[in-house]
């Protein structure tokens, strides 16, 4: 077979770090979960912070479905079922998936869909 | 993803991944990125997870996802997970979930629950390749001694493969993308050679988290579904994580 080289392959990069120049776009914020807490207090703070761009990927999320199912009743309704969902994960992931859901007041069920979008698009 | 565990001459381990994820989950024409993967970058963030006021394991992760999918334990261990796609996937696990089958674990609760819990590379090993999961996945992980480095390829029921590190034969590094080790990768989307090659440039004498951002930092390796670089180190317990752009030209993966 013949391999094609990859047009957008190049040369092994060097000096790169410290991170710099067009590749680096930031670091990022530190936060600590304390474990003590109730599992429903420990994402307060961090989830409170990033309150606004949680929600914006979990609309992204929500229109991705509903692109594939077209149907906002349909999807309306899987919501409030993902939701009782959240009542059979393991403890304490689901209490703290409430608890980031009461903290942004979001629908629990797309915090659900949000904490198990691996699953679902291992496909 | 990319993931990457090197061991230099004197047995020190480094670790270090690349997070890709959006794929065909929208196109930007106008900024020439995937859309999904822009949105995530401001939810990244740095997590010391604590108990009595001591470090128990440091994370990067997304804001409001309570499982992690890059992490360390200081002087134990260091774990990163990679998606593997496979029809026997994800959705299979989560319909038997729904209709009571429950035995198995979500993949990101796993990996938090084995930096929580796990004391040791061995334990961390045993219940990453033995847990029943409901989706495959690819778990990279990296101990603290020589050669305690491995990946640990998954099916829902069973560890199909563990490839381990083994400097003295000259396996002094081991990469995983997104393909299982024993098979080529998808000829339009090889990142695994071109790390292998970059790796291999740099020199087990000269690798250190910075040569490993280096690698990470070569297209394709790094593309545009490239989120955040995270770089691992484990007797330290030491962890930084980066974002990244990938200006144009760039692979759309």
């Amino acid at each position: 077979a013949v391999r094609a080289r990859d047009p957008f392959a190049e040369d092994c990069r060097e000096h790169e770090y410290p991170p710099n120049g067009p590749t680096y776009k930031g670091t990022i914020p530190e936060y600590v979960i304390n474990l003590d807490l109730p599992p429903s207090e420990r994402w307060v703070q961090v989830v409170r912070d990033k309150k606004d761009d949680l929600k914006v990927v979990i609309k992204i999320i929500k229109d991705i479905i509903l692109t594939f199912i077209h149907n906002e009743k349909f999807v309306a309704s899987m919501e409030s079922k993902i939701g009782w969902l959240c009542s059979t994960l393991p403890y304490p992931f689901n209490e703290e998936i409430k608890g980031i859901a009461s903290t942004i007041d979001a629908p629990l069920g797309d915090v659900v869909v949000f904490n198990i979008f691996y699953e679902i698009f291992t496909v | 993803c990319t993931s990457i565990i090197a061991e230099d001459k004197t047995g020190k381990l480094y670790h270090a991944r690349n997070l890709d994820f959006g794929l065909f989950l929208g196109w930007d024409v106008q900024n020439s990125s995937w859309y999904t993967t822009e949105k995530l970058k401001p939810l990244m963030v740095s997590l010391d997870f604590q108990k009595n006021n001591k470090t128990v394991f440091k994370s990067a992760n997304f804001a409001g996802y309570v499982g992690m999918v890059s992490g360390v334990k200081q002087g134990m261990f260091t774990l990163t997970m990679n998606e593997r796609f496979s029809l026997d996937g994800g959705y299979i696990g989560v319909f038997e979930w729904l209709i009571g089958k429950r035995d198995g674990w979500w993949m990101s609760f796993l990996t938090r629950a084995v930096l929580e819990n796990s004391t040791s590379y061995e334990d961390a090993k045993d219940k990453l390749a033995n847990t029943k999961l409901l989706a495959p996945a690819y778990f990279i992980l990296g101990g603290n001694k020589p050669d305690e480095g491995c990946i640990i390829t998954r099916s829902r029921t069973s560890a199909l493969n563990i490839k381990n590190l083994d400097a003295k034969n000259n396996d002094w590094f081991v990469v995983e993308t997104n393909y299982d080790p024993w098979k080529s990768p998808l000829i339009i989307d090889d990142r695994r050679h071109p790390a292998m090659n970059c790796l291999n440039k740099t020199g087990q004498e000269k690798i250190t988290l910075s040569g490993l951002y280096n690698v990470l930092s070569t297209k394709p390796i790094l593309n545009k579904l490239t989120v955040s670089t995270t770089l691992l180190e484990v007797s330290e317990g030491h962890i930084e994580t980066y974002l990244r752009d990938c200006p144009d030209p760039c692979s759309p993966w």
